[in-house]
């Protein structure tokens, strides 16, 4: 599934 | 954070500061895409809202001040200190026909109906077209300034070497984002004219110029 919350990137 | 990631924030870093020294040391922003601009600084203001509700670590915290502040910063450049030499004739793509579209995506296909999600996938939706005005208007005007070249290099091959740190996300860590991928593969396919034309023009030395 898509983890797209971890928002770690710019 | 792998090498991907890395050179491809430090691509985008270096496209953020040419054009910002390009419109401070020729005091001229001809040839540069107002509208694009201005379409940056809305994609950095609503991705990085994040800066007041999380921290993560102190180089995403600083770079996302350095492309906040940068972006304002050239925006101001190109419609206040040298709008004398802003080409508003040629700068004509109707940003309308970019924001509603993107905006009713956001809401439609998003990982959570929260404002901050929204936003943030608004930005990734935006940030996929934003660069459209400035190559429509390269487009009008047939030609561009060399650096304006470089500059768009830089800005086209972050994305890409983001691509491919997505899939070494995906191998190594099991992570993606399929909104993210989306976006960036078609943010990448829109500079794929231009790459071919810096390729084979800009780096043997010649101008960039379409035929018109």
């Amino acid at each position: 599934c898509p983890i797209g919350s971890r928002k770690d990137e710019l | 954070m792998n090498i991907f990631r890395l050179f491809g924030d430090l691509s985008h870093l270096a496209a953020i500061i040419i054009l910002l020294l390009k419109i401070w040391k020729s005091r001229s922003c001809a040839g540069i895409s107002g509208k694009s601009q201005i379409l940056f600084a809305i994609v950095f203001t609503t991705r990085y809202l994040d800066l007041l509700t999380s921290f993560i670590s102190l180089y995403n915290t600083s770079m996302k001040m350095i492309y906040i502040g940068c972006s304002y910063a050239t925006v101001y450049l190109i419609y206040a200190k040298f709008r004398a030499t802003y080409d508003g004739n040629h700068d004509s793509f109707r940003v309308e026909f970019l924001i509603v579209p993107v905006g009713g995506l956001a809401v439609l296909i998003n990982h959570d109906f929260s404002l901050l999600e929204i936003l943030w996938t608004f930005s990734i939706y935006l940030e996929s077209v934003a660069i459209l005005p400035q190559l429509f208007m390269i487009s009008k005007t047939g030609e561009a300034e060399t650096i304006t070249t470089h500059y768009l290099f830089c800005q086209g091959l972050y994305r890409a070497l983001y691509l491919i740190n997505w899939i070494w996300r995906f191998y190594f860590e099991g992570f993606f984002d399929m909104i993210a991928i989306v976006a960036g593969v078609v943010q990448t396919i829109l500079y794929c004219d231009f790459f071919y034309l810096y390729v084979t023009k800009v780096l043997k030395g010649k101008k960039l110029s379409l035929p018109a």
